[in-house]
């Protein structure tokens, strides 16, 4: 915002425009501004979300290596110079809005399962991402197990058998197996200004 | 469930990593 106007008139267009373009109403924008707040003083008050600052929110410890939190990180950091802006936790978060359009969870997941950025999910990838997530929890499954599993998701998913998943097999996939796009909506956006109600005291907006 | 039935992703999309739902739990 270049205009001469105060800081809170300059920061209230801006919150404006970033609703326009999101399923969020300007309260609702404001509403994440807050929490957007806290994420990214958490660890470094620079008013931008680091990795670690993620992480400290999503495991409630700012180290360790996490595969998915990589992959999260990545995709909301839009520019990719290593720090999540507010406008790009805006847009990110959008695809995780109830009513978002479902081709953009679609997408989303896509590109968070889509380790190497190939344009295809790999079985090799998928390997990779199931043995992260039982080393993360814990759990020890046989490498035979681990096989089968592997087997049966790609003889569902992989329809051309060419030993990997495209964007239009992991459509036709993901539709007919619903629930795993479940972690790509959030009910709390729907009605974020209740989730943080320490925000009404600073709005200036009536919705 | 048991793990034969299970499919990969289902368990994959249980990570605490892609729980983005804890940000706004506290």
């Amino acid at each position: 915002c270049r205009s001469r106007r105060s800081p809170q008139i300059c920061q209230q267009a801006n919150l404006s425009l970033l609703a326009l373009d999101s399923p969020f109403s300007v309260n609702e924008v404001e509403a994440l501004y807050e929490l957007f707040k806290k994420l990214s003083c958490s660890i470094i008050d620079d008013g931008l979300i680091h990795k670690e600052e993620l992480q400290l929110a999503l495991f409630q410890a700012p180290y360790g290596e996490n595969l998915f939190l990589d992959r999260v990180f990545d995709l909301f950091d839009e520019k990719k110079n290593g720090v999540i802006e507010f406008e790009e936790f805006i847009h990110a978060l959008s695809v995780f809005h109830p009513y978002a359009p479902i081709e953009e969870k679609i997408d989303f997941a896509f590109r968070l399962y889509d380790l190497r950025q190939t344009g295809f999910i790999e079985r090799e990838e998928v390997h990779q991402m199931v043995a992260a997530l039982l080393m993360e929890s814990e759990m020890i499954l046989s490498d035979e197990l681990l096989t089968m599993i592997i087997d049966k998701t790609f003889a569902d998913a992989d329809s051309d058998k060419d030993g990997k998943i495209s964007k239009e097999e992991w459509k036709v996939y993901v539709l007919k197996h619903p629930t795993l796009l479940k972690n790509m909506t959030l009910p709390y956006l729907k009605d974020v200004t209740t989730a943080f109600p320490s925000f009404i005291f600073n709005t200036e907006v009536e919705d | 469930k048991t793990p034969v039935t299970m499919n990969a992703f289902e368990l994959i999309s249980t990570s605490q990593g892609l729980n983005l739902g804890s940000l706004f739990e506290k």
